[in-house]
C-alpha cells in the first residue's frame, strides 16, 4: 500500500461542465427539498390539523415543481445586473432596435427618441413614453392602470373568492393579506358594507359620517334629536308617515326634512347601502415583455397603506397563471390599500422572475427582490409583509391622494 | 408582471351602478377607459 500510494503518479482529468452543472442542480435541488421539509413540520399546528391557515405553497403539474425548484429570486438578481451593463454606444440603437422588433415595442412612443442616450437595456425597458399618446379617459370611474392585456375581469363573489377563470382561482383575502382562506371579504374594517358584517347577525351597527355609532336598524338619524329608522327613511312615506302619527313625527314629504336634518352626505351614504349595496370588482392586467412598464393611478383614490409581500418571482405569464393556482399569493407583490368616492380600492402590482423589482415614486423606502432587509423584516415579523403608512403624507386625507393617470412607479428589470 | 385591482363600486343592476366595458383578452393602453358607473 505504501508504494501504491507513493509510486502512483497523479494526473489530472478535465471533467465535463455538464456534470458540474447537474451537480450544483442536485445539489439545490436537496437543500429546497430539505428546507420545505424542515418548514412543513414547523408550520404543523395541533390546532389547526388541517392546516387551513398554513402558507400557500405552489402547486400544480410537474412544471410547476421544476420551478419551485430554482433559485428564481437570484436569478432575477442576476438577470438585473446583467441588463444594467452600459452598452457600447454604437450598439445601442441597433440593439434597442431588435429588442423592439423581438417584443413588439413601438419605439416612436417614447419620450425619448434618443436610442443612444439608454446607457443599458434597464434603462430602455423603463422608458418614460409621450404623455400625448396616452390620453387619459375623464369620463370613465376606472381607466387602464398600464398597457397590457385583460386577463381577468368581474365581480368577487361570496367568501371572497375571485372568479376562476382558466384555473385563475385565488382568495382575495390571502392576495391583499396573506391571511388564509377560511377569511371573510372583510378584509378592510373601514369599508361601510364591511361595517354591516361585523357586527354579526341581526344587531348591525353603522358609523355614520359624523363618526357616530348607530344601529341601523333602528334610529339613523338619532343624532340629530329625529328618531328615523333606515327602513322607514327610504322605504315610503305612507308607512313612515303613519309612524309619525304616533310618534308626531313631521309629515309631508319627510326626504326632504331628513336631508335639511342630517345632511346630504349622510343621505348618500345610506342611499347607498339601503338602495344600492356595493359590490367587489376586480380586473386582472398582463403587462408583456413588450409593453410599457410605469403604472398609473386608475382613478381618482387615496392610497392609506402599503403592504409589501416579499414571495417568490415565478413567472406571470399567462400560460403558468393557468397551470398554477394561486400563483398571485405565491409572487413578490406591492398591496396597496386605499379608498376612493364609491369605497374601499386596492392596486396590487405583482412581480414576476425578469421584472421583480416593484418601485412607487412615493414611496422611497420600498425595496423589493432585495436578498437584505425585505425578506429579514418579514420573517422577523412573521406574518409575511412589510407594511408603511402613508397618512403622514396628508393628514385630511389619511393618506397620499392619487389623480387619474398619475404616474404611481413601475416594474424595472431583475 | 401583473397588476391586479380590487374594489368596491355600486352594484350593477337596472342600468345603475358600475359596469366593465372593456372584454377579458382585450388589449389595453394606459389611461383608456375600462369600467363606469
Amino acid at each position: 500500500l505504501r508504494s501504491a500510494w507513493n509510486d502512483t503518479p497523479i494526473k489530472w482529468y478535465p471533467i465535463p461542465v455538464g456534470l458540474g452543472i447537474a451537480y450544483l442542480g442536485f445539489k439545490h435541488y436537496s437543500t429546497v427539498m430539505e428546507r420545505e421539509r424542515q418548514i412543513a413540520e414547523q408550520d404543523y399546528d395541533p390546532n389547526d390539523p388541517n392546516n387551513k391557515n398554513r402558507r400557500v405553497r405552489p402547486s400544480g403539474p410537474w412544471q410547476v415543481q421544476i420551478l419551485s425548484t430554482l433559485p428564481l429570486k437570484a436569478l432575477s438578481r442576476v438577470w438585473g445586473k446583467f441588463n444594467e451593463i452600459p452598452l457600447p454606444v454604437i450598439f445601442r440603437p441597433f440593439g434597442f432596435k431588435l429588442y423592439a422588433y423581438i417584443f413588439g415595442v413601438n419605439i416612436s412612443e417614447a419620450k425619448n427618441q434618443d436610442l443612444k442616450s439608454y446607457r443599458n437595456l434597464a434603462e430602455f425597458f423603463y422608458r418614460e413614453l409621450d404623455p400625448a399618446v396616452r390620453p387619459i379617459d375623464s369620463s370613465s370611474a376606472v381607466v387602464s392602470p398600464s398597457d397590457g392585456k385583460v386577463l381577468m375581469l368581474g365581480e368577487v363573489r361570496e367568501g371572497g373568492r375571485v372568479e376562476n377563470v382558466k384555473g385563475m382561482t385565488y382568495s382575495l383575502d390571502a392576495l391583499l393579506s396573506g391571511q388564509g382562506e377560511e377569511k371573510s371579504a372583510s378584509s378592510n374594517p373601514a369599508s361601510p358594507a364591511v361595517l354591516f358584517s361585523q357586527a354579526g347577525e341581526g344587531t348591525t351597527k353603522a358609523t355614520a359620517p359624523g363618526g357616530q355609532v348607530v344601529d341601523s336598524h333602528e334610529a339613523f338619524a338619532k343624532m340629530n334629536g329625529i328618531s328615523y329608522t333606515v327602513g322607514e327613511l327610504f322605504s315610503g312615506t305612507e308607512k313612515t308617515a303613519q309612524k309619525a302619527e304616533d310618534q308626531s313625527l313631521p309629515t309631508g314629504d319627510i326626504k326632504q326634512d331628513v336631508a335639511a336634518a342630517v345632511g346630504p352626505k349622510a343621505v348618500n351614504w345610506f342611499r347607498n347601502q339601503v338602495e344600492g349595496s356595493k359590490r367587489l370588482y376586480f380586473a386582472v392586467i398582463y403587462l408583456a415583455p413588450g409593453d410599457y412598464h410605469r403604472f398609473h393611478s386608475p382613478t381618482e383614490w387615496v392610497v392609506e397603506t402599503r403592504r409589501h409581500f416579499a414571495g417568490e418571482l415565478f413567472s406571470v405569464s399567462p400560460y403558468l397563471q393557468a397551470i398554477m393556482p394561486s400563483l398571485f399569493i405565491l409572487n413578490e407583490r406591492v398591496v396597496l390599500l386605499g379608498r376612493w368616492k364609491h369605497g374601499f380600492f386596492s392596486m396590487t402590482p405583482v412581480g414576476a422572475t425578469n421584472v421583480g423589482s416593484i418601485v412607487l415614486n412615493f414611496d422611497r423606502e420600498l425595496r423589493t427582490n432585495s436578498l437584505t432587509k425585505d425578506t429579514k423584516a418579514d420573517s422577523l415579523k412573521g406574518h409575511g409583509y412589510a407594511e408603511a403608512h402613508y397618512q403622514l403624507a396628508s393628514k385630511l386625507l389619511g393618506g397620499h391622494p392619487l389623480r387619474r393617470g398619475e404616474e404611481m412607479g413601475g416594474f424595472r428589470l431583475g | 408582471s401583473t397588476i391586479v385591482l380590487v374594489f368596491e363600486a355600486p352594484e350593477g343592476k337596472d342600468g345603475k351602478g358600475f359596469k366593465w366595458i372593456v372584454d377579458k383578452g382585450k388589449t389595453v393602453k394606459m389611461g383608456e377607459a375600462m369600467g363606469v358607473v
